[in-house]
């Protein structure tokens, strides 16, 4: 069977944030990334899951760390704006991604990659797939923790390499 | 500026599951993820945001509504092996994505597909990106609507053609 995944990505520049308990009801979401657009501030990962019991939502995404005190301040803005809402955020994170082609139609890609990261005790903070690449979100201090295991996962052959990094 | 969304496309034939309320530590992706791809299902998206405030997460997953009653039983069993967990699906749903080019740097692009479906009056469920596609969990009986409130956003000089499906 051919290889799908083709490398493994690191990046430690990305601060994770959220607007959580918002009322899960249309235009809440076009409201927060409204604000951001309009200020200019680009966003790499949206990520948003079930809602709560409550009938709230968490809707979290990442921005260059850079941008980490105008994004904050911004969404004192939205939260205000919309009256409701509450902030997080957490500065030292990591998206490790493997990357590849057609990875969604091999079942096992996303699960070889938790249980690898899961064998050198990283915990996933958010996780999020596409056809070209699966991510998770993991502390940064962790991160070459992460992608020595994912290279030892995908790449056993070339085990006294460097990782392959894209 | 160069078009960045190049299509809209739109899925009915997916469920959404979700195992709710899990520990929030290493291993607990790989145990489901590892189940579901040892029982050869294959799923589309996997979302996972940040924790809640006792320390469990969610997880959601999509995978082809003929695999619902195979994944169901599965889920059953890990909830069982894992001691803990919540079981959530949703039947009536439809991912509708726009696809494109380089995505992420475009500020403005996600804000313009939630506020275009936000205005034709649809509630985002679930929302995933990454470079080449932001994805949208949708009410299934509103996948029609929402196709074309995508259509006119992003293909305006289009307007009286078929909404060019990909
Ligand atoms: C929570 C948020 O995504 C909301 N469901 C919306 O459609 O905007
Ligand atoms: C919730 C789940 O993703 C857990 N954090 C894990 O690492 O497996």
């Amino acid at each position: 069977q051919s290889r799908a995944v083709s490398g493994i990505a690191a990046d430690k520049k990305q601060v994770e944030l959220a607007m959580t308990h918002v009322p899960d009801q249309p235009g809440i979401a076009a409201q927060l990334f409204g604000a951001l657009a309009s200020n200019n501030i680009s966003v790499d990962m949206i990520i948003q899951s079930v809602r709560q019991d409550d009938n709230t939502n968490d809707i979290a995404f990442t921005v260059d760390q850079t941008d980490l005190q105008d994004t904050l301040t911004l969404l004192e803005k939205v939260k205000a704006d919309m009256g409701s809402g509450e902030i997080y955020y957490e500065t030292d994170v990591a998206k490790v991604s493997i990357v590849g082609v057609g990875m969604i139609d091999r079942p096992g890609i996303a699960a070889d990659m938790f249980k690898a990261l899961a064998q050198a005790n990283i915990n996933l903070k958010m996780i999020s797939t596409s056809e070209i690449k699966i991510s998770c979100l993991i502390d940064q201090a962790q991160a070459d923790d992460a992608v020595r295991a994912l290279h030892r996962q995908f790449f056993p052959e070339a085990a006294n390499d460097e990782p392959k990094l894209v």
